[in-house]
């Protein structure tokens, strides 16, 4: 473990409970993409089936857990107890165009040929593009509230830290997996944008409208 | 050879 990784952790863990109390004292999702919570829930689901059969550390396993269940509520929340507030005219990304191209890549391109390689792969690929339903939304709308930025702004940060990580595990650990680190590439870069928006906008107490 | 790297990363 090291300090990149570390802080990139309680950045994801930070983003997923502001998201989690945001819709729940709120009592309302609007401006969130349920379609991406979905995929988020369908990452952890498919990269954690080892929770069980590989035991790596209290902190990791507790944390496997957490993640799932935090998401897996937000998905309920969302979907069933404040379903009301759902914004579904503007969350209209198709996530099947996701889904099936990634799966189809965890296939042809993973470390090993095993079902739960398999899924982790799909699992990685998936992670990388799984926040494109809520930046599509965010396009639509043309605005996101402040909290939703905040919210954002910690789960782009986790991945651009793990990056750090990589680098970190890599020089001192001769440990390097391509495949984790193309995909968080791709993952981050698609925040370069909104990263930008946060950083001219929101820190200046502004509120994130995307120009018209 | 597969080394079995151990999946330890969230």
């Amino acid at each position: 473990m090291n300090i990149f990784r570390l802080v990139g952790d309680l950045s994801h863990l930070l983003a997923i409970f502001v998201l989690l109390l945001k819709i729940w004292k709120s009592r309302s999702c609007a401006g969130v993409s349920g379609k991406s919570q979905i995929l988020f829930a369908l990452v952890f689901i498919t990269r954690y089936l080892d929770l069980f059969t590989n035991f790596i550390s209290v902190y990791n396993s507790l944390m496997k857990v957490i993640f799932i269940a935090s998401t897996v509520a937000t998905v309920y929340l969302m979907y069933i107890k404040f379903k009301a507030t759902y914004d579904s005219n503007h969350d209209t990304f198709r996530i099947e165009f996701l889904v099936v191209p990634v799966g189809g890549l965890a296939f042809l391109v993973n470390h090993d040929f095993t079902p739960l390689e398999i899924l982790w792969t799909f699992s990685i690929y998936l992670e990388s593009v799984a926040i494109l339903p809520q930046l599509f939304m965010i396009s639509k709308t043309g605005e996101a509230e402040t909290i939703t930025s905040h919210y954002l702004f910690a789960l782009g940060s986790y991945r651009a830290l793990y990056l750090l990580n990589w680098i970190y595990r890599y020089y001192f650990e001769g440990y390097f997996d391509l495949i984790a680190v193309v995909a968080g590439c791709v993952q981050t870069i698609l925040y370069c944008d909104f990263f930008y928006l946060y950083i001219t906008k929101v820190m200046w107490g502004k509120k994130l409208s995307l120009p018209a | 050879q597969k080394e079995e790297t151990k999946k330890d990363e969230l």
